[in-house]
């Protein structure tokens, strides 16, 4: 059972290991790595062997077989959906920035209550409308879904997308949401984030 | 000097405690702040250790005090203040929220090159033209930013908001920023976030 953490990290390394790769590098070391990264070279080094992979010292990770590895230990494939529920001022945001980056994970479906957005495709993305939701996931193998509904329907919709067969959410409301365990759910604030960084500001 | 994991949780027990303070309550135990915060209640103890606090195991922690410790640790205070970069999609949809949360650390500017822009009102804070930074940031004791440009720009408007006095930066451009190692960066990409979710999700 790998630690949160450490799948975060694993996550950032892909990509940074993917830009290089896209700038046409062939091999990396784990202190080029480190350099963007933040984690130690040595901490990088752990992490990649508990993916089954361990450079040389002299010749570093050949990056073709390194991406592919994380790529099969993190199960990153297209097959894989995400959705949006909620596409108010965040969620757009949010679809635009995948629509522009064109990540491995894509998000295949959005949701809202609004007949003004129901139909409109935002950002190369279909908006459908919520009560919709259960077929719509069904069909397009959909796991994942961010919520980005306002605070007083989080809950709501919440269980709505779990009923649907959702197994886990990225949630940006501001309320803690009570779901069933086995449904792995992340919370993101960004007025956390900014204290964060004014605590380390000095 | 405290780990960022532990200003990160110690950030999120404050929102928890606070919320229930607003409730009414007046002591609040370990394990209520566990069932909420997803640490355990033998870290959240530790932590709170750390910042001076240890609650009696009959009656808890008194949460007026308790808030008063955490607030004093983080050095949250409404002098300091945030501004934001790049009055986009993103970046509107960040000034509304926090507009709508009303949080102590409170966002005193924006900054943007639209002569569209500047000088309009959105959610309550003015637009300022970003060739205006430096004068801003100082007149507003502004000392972190949130970065929400377009990533072509990310490298220069980081650069610019560095020799304006600002000490830490929230970026959301998806590039890693070149900067003096005294300031503080966090990048956050929420592509990565439901990577994480995903992984999770089984
Ligand atoms: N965590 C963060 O850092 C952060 C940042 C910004 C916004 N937010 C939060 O994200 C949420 C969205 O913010 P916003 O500014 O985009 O709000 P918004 O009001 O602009 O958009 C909300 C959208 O959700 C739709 N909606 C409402 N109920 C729904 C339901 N039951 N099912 C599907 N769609 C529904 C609305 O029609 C609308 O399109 C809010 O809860 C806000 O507090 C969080
Ligand atoms: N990390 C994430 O999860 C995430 C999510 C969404 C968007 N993004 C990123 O956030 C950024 C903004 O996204 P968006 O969709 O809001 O873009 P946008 O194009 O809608 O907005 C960009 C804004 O920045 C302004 N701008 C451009 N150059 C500037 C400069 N030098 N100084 C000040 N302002 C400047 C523009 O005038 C515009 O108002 C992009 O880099 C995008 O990739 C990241």
């Amino acid at each position: 059972k790998t630690p949160q953490k450490t799948v975060e990290r694993l996550i950032q390394y892909r990509r940074i290991v993917q830009q290089m790769r896209d700038a046409g590098q062939e091999k990396v070391f784990s202190h080029q790595i480190a350099r963007v990264s933040g984690a130690s070279p040595a901490q990088i080094r752990r992490d990649l062997m508990g993916v089954g992979y361990s450079g040389s010292p002299a010749h570093g990770y050949i990056i073709h077989d390194l991406l592919q590895g994380i790529y099969e230990f993190l199960g990153l494939t297209e097959k894989k959906g995400a959705c949006i529920v909620g596409l108010g001022s965040l969620g757009r945001a949010i679809l635009g920035y995948f629509h522009e980056q064109n990540p491995v994970l894509k998000i295949k479906a959005a949701f809202d209550t609004d007949p003004a957005k129901t139909g409109i495709v935002f950002h190369g993305t279909l908006c459908h409308p919520a009560s919709d939701m259960a077929s719509v996931i069904r069909d397009k193998e959909i796991t994942v879904a961010i919520l980005t509904v306002p605070v007083e329907q989080a809950q709501q919709a919440a269980q709505q997308l779990v009923y649907a067969g959702i197994r886990g959410i990225l949630n940006y409301a501001p309320v803690v949401l009570d779901i069933r365990p086995d449904i792995f759910v992340e919370n993101r604030d960004m007025i956390q984030a900014v204290e964060k960084v004014a605590y380390f500001s000095k």
